[in-house]
């Protein structure tokens, strides 16, 4: 980016390689200083959350400064020797809800060129039955050579593919051109810059906003796709045509002041929707809380159309007011459905779940965060699934997802803005088909090793289940799989063989892809899951899990939230040396500060104690 | 530094910040019957941070009770205790037990500072440590009186004149400037105030992350809330 006529950006492009789900985009920008003069040149770039920074180098007068991945407390060395001498840093920022921005900058001598190249990786999550690339651009002016190619090579081949733009009208459309045959996608889009151009006669550009590739690969077999190559291997699991499982779920829904005005409008529209969309052989409850509790029916109620029109009328009346009391709210949803289960009210076969739909702190009854987790997890004792969805950027989502991770469930964010109420279904609409319940795969002890997580609590439906491991022998090319579940009526078994499919005739024009992206699949998934358990369990847990995945994440070159990507900068002037610094944002980092997130008219929100306390401190 | 004044029999909490040039030294506590005073000096970031805002701490403390011949000077290196002419010094890297006639000492290693002096008041100073290589922070202290019901009724200071309560009321709940924030009015020393519902840190349980206490916030220093104008409270000294 620049803001100078000076600057001429000669050419942007990204490439995206995803080999069966694993996605490694580079990113790669030259800029010219058409000055006489020296000039700061700007590289901005926006990326998804949930992938990892694997490099990012500059080139300036042919020489290269590529980055290193160090531990972050080393690598926090050197960003205060660059912040002490005056320097800037390169820094990560949250932007949005999807993704973080990297920037940097640069002088450029004059009449010199300068590329910069960030190259990313991430494993794209199936959700409601598709995998998303989102690539986000925003040039600041024309550029001579604006291209976006994505090659798609999944083995099991491709269901449907689609490709739009966010600043594309359909006129436009055409540009973006899509060759897609059985197991292969070539998608690319290389506007002209007098397409680029917003009319006629002007600068501006229309390259403004996301490039969005969704697709879904074919699944014939229960057992699912088993992929081998080089030693590693990994194993996508999402059978298709299963019934669903039936659900008995107890929504606790915060009415404390905080939540009044939009957030409690939005609240009610996207509960009569989800009620609506309830089947007839759920169960469900609803439980209201601020600091006092309370629940529509004293026990759940079979989902009927005429009990949720009544469910949908008492929604549309509730009121906000109050301070927010989180612990017994979700103590009464356990007990509710530990009565009903146990005077075998329920369906034998069916999972047992809680939503909570909270934006604040706890701060009545038991407010000490660390307790209420103790007491959920004691109380809930792995017998449902708690999910969560924090309301808005006061509210303390950690706290909210070690809650869910250590029952069984998972907690999301759900964004202030006027789509809140469609976030709300969308998370609903990922959890509430549970397909498989107890979901267990097994491989053979003396075949393979270091596998990545391979129990399960459940397989939604639209999801995807995904496990790697690395092979003992790398010259085993066939073991046997067996998969094992809870489903709606009976259980599920599969086995089967997996097997090394031979990639050189698969995709014989383009073999050197394929090296070594299971081994970095494994690596990333390995990582995110060691960063999860270094969020719970017991403390030396914890800290063997961080342990390795420090190890893993230098060793496969990955910016995690525990490491720091350094790149020396070329030598100012004055022959000071400035790197740049490329991190990874923790979910807390994202967390917006503010002064607000739990208020109310003083009611009845309690101390540890009574005796006044009067304090001066910092923040 | 941020002043949290938790009225747990009102169910309640008020907050205001104060800040000044660094090097200030403002009157916490000041109570002439008994003898006892607290004041605090304030001190800046290491530089101006990127977002240009000046923050200020406090990072050292004076105490002193004249009657009972007692003295503390508190800051973010080390402890001085003074008492019948007696010096000491303790180091927030010790972990100490002192108890003596007229004042007990619980120094937990680099947290908290608890003292108690006899039959008057019982205090907290929680150190903050800042990683030493931060490029704007550093080190700041915080302040906490947890037992005041024995200062006398002329008890005053920035904290002080709050010691034997304070009356007000809040009505008119409306949509601040975010809608999560609102703002209200308060009734106070006869005066109607613009305030805001938000939440101050108590650290006392968690020194690193703090623990949110919902209050109202009162604006520019807390004027209206406070007798006078926040600089009525600056001193020379610190003792």
């Amino acid at each position: 980016s620049t803001s100078d006529t000076k600057v001429e950006v000669n050419s942007v492009v990204v490439d995206c390689t995803v080999t069966s789900r694993f996605a490694h985009t580079v990113m790669t920008s030259v800029a010219l200083n058409k000055a006489n003069s020296s000039q700061e040149i700007f590289f901005e770039v926006e990326l998804p959350k949930t992938a990892f920074i694997t490099n990012f180098s500059m080139e300036i007068e042919g020489e290269v400064y590529a980055g290193e991945v160090k531990e972050k407390e080393k690598a926090k060395k050197q960003y205060e020797k660059a912040v002490s001498s005056g320097q800037t840093a390169g820094i990560v920022k949250a932007v949005g809800r999807k993704m973080e921005k990297f920037s940097v900058s640069v002088n450029v001598a004059a009449k010199s060129n300068v590329t910069f190249i960030l190259t990313y990786e991430e494993l794209l999550e199936r959700k409601l039955g598709q995998y998303e690339i989102l690539i986000r651009v925003k040039p600041k002016s024309l550029v001579h050579r604006f291209q976006i190619v994505t090659d798609i090579y999944e083995p099991q081949g491709i269901a449907f593919l689609d490709a739009h733009a966010t600043f594309l009208s359909n006129e436009l459309l055409p540009l973006v051109e899509k060759t897609v045959t059985d197991k292969k996608a070539h998608i690319s889009f290389s506007p002209t810059m007098e397409q680029q151009r917003k009319c006629p006669d002007c600068d501006g550009t229309i390259i403004d906003g996301d490039f969005i590739v969704k697709y879904d690969v074919n699944r014939e077999q229960s057992l699912g796709d088993i992929q081998i190559v080089n030693g590693y291997f990994v194993h996508f699991f999402a059978p298709p045509d299963l019934p669903r499982v039936s659900k008995n779920v107890a929504f606790v829904v915060d009415r404390s002041g905080s939540m009044s005005g939009t957030k409690m409008r939005q609240t009610r529209e996207a509960l009569q929707v989800i009620l609506d969309d309830l089947y007839e052989e759920d169960y469900f409850a609803l439980i209201l809380f601020d600091s006092d509790i309370i629940s529509w029916k004293d026990s759940l109620t079979k989902a009927t159309k005429e009990n949720v029109a009544e469910a949908i009328i008492y929604v549309k009346n509730i009121e906000t007011g109050g301070v927010t009391n989180i612990n017994d709210a979700l103590l009464l949803a356990v007990n509710m459905l530990d009565k009903d289960r146990r005077e075998k009210r329920l369906p034998e076969r069916s999972i047992d779940m809680i939503i909570l739909l909270t934006d604040g702190m706890p701060n009545s009854g038991e407010s000490d965060p660390r307790k209420i987790q103790e007491n959920v997890r004691a109380a809930i004792g792995g017998r449902m699934s708690l999910y969560s969805l924090g309301f808005g950027y006061d509210v303390d989502y950690s706290f909210l997802d070690v809650m869910c991770q250590q029952n069984k469930g998972l907690a999301r964010r759900i964004y202030e803005a006027s789509d809140a109420t469609l976030q709300l279904q969308g998370f609903y609409e990922e959890v509430s088909s549970p397909l498989l319940l107890d979901v267990d795969l097994r491989y053979p002890d003396n075949a393979v090793e270091f596998l990545t997580t391979n129990h399960f609590n459940q397989l939604f439906n639209g999801s995807e289940i995904v496990v790697a491991g690395r092979l003992k022998d790398d010259q085993i090319d066939n073991f046997l799989v067996e998969v094992f579940g809870q489903g709606f009526e009976d259980d599920f078994t599969v086995q089967g063989q997996a097997s090394a499919v031979d990639w050189d005739v698969m995709y014989p024009d383009e073999e050197y892809i394929f090296t070594n992206f299971i081994e970095r699949l494994w690596a990333y998934l390995t990582i995110q899951q060691l960063l999860d358990k270094g969020k719970i369990g017991d403390p030396g847990d914890k800290a063997n899990a961080t342990a390795k995945a420090l190890d893993m994440s230098l060793y496969y070159g990955f910016v995690t939230p525990l490491t720091s990507m350094v790149v020396t900068k070329p030598e100012t002037e004055d022959g000071t040396e400035s790197p740049l610094i490329a991190e990874k944002l923790t979910e807390a980092q994202r967390t917006q500060p503010g002064i607000s997130g739990t208020w109310a008219v003083p009611a009845s929100y309690q101390y540890s104690t009574y005796q006044p306390v009067y304090v001066v401190d910092g923040d | 530094p941020h002043f949290l004044i938790e009225l747990p029999n009102r169910d309640d909490a008020l907050c205001f910040n104060i800040n000044d040039l660094p090097g200030t030294i403002f009157n916490l506590v000041r109570d002439p019957t008994s003898g006892i005073l607290v004041n605090g000096q304030i001190i800046g970031d290491k530089k101006i941070p990127p977002n240009g805002k000046i923050n200020t701490y406090f990072w050292r403390f004076g105490i002193i009770h004249r009657t009972l011949g007692v003295g503390l000077e508190v800051s973010t290196q080390d402890i001085s205790v003074f008492q019948d002419r007696k010096y000491l010094k303790l180091l927030w890297s010790d972990t100490a037990s002192i108890k003596g006639p007229n004042m007990d000492l619980l120094v937990t290693k680099d947290r908290s500072l608890t003292v108690t002096l006899k039959d008057s008041v019982k205090f907290v100073i929680l150190l903050h440590k800042v990683w030493e290589k931060h490029p704007y922070h550093r080190d700041y202290l915080g302040f906490y009186t947890l037992d005041s019901h024995l200062f006398s009724s002329s008890v005053h200071g920035l904290l002080g004149q709050f010691y034997h309560g304070i009356d007000y009321e809040v009505t008119d709940l409306r949509p601040g400037e975010v809608p999560e924030k609102p703002d209200a009015t308060m009734y106070v020393k006869g005066q109607a105030l613009n305030v805001t519902r938000g939440w101050q840190r108590d650290f006392r349980r968690d020194v690193k992350n703090g623990e949110n206490v919902p209050c109202w916030f009162i604006h520019n220093n807390g004027t209206g809330l406070i007798d006078g104008n926040a600089t009525d409270y600056i001193v020379s000294g610190l003792f």
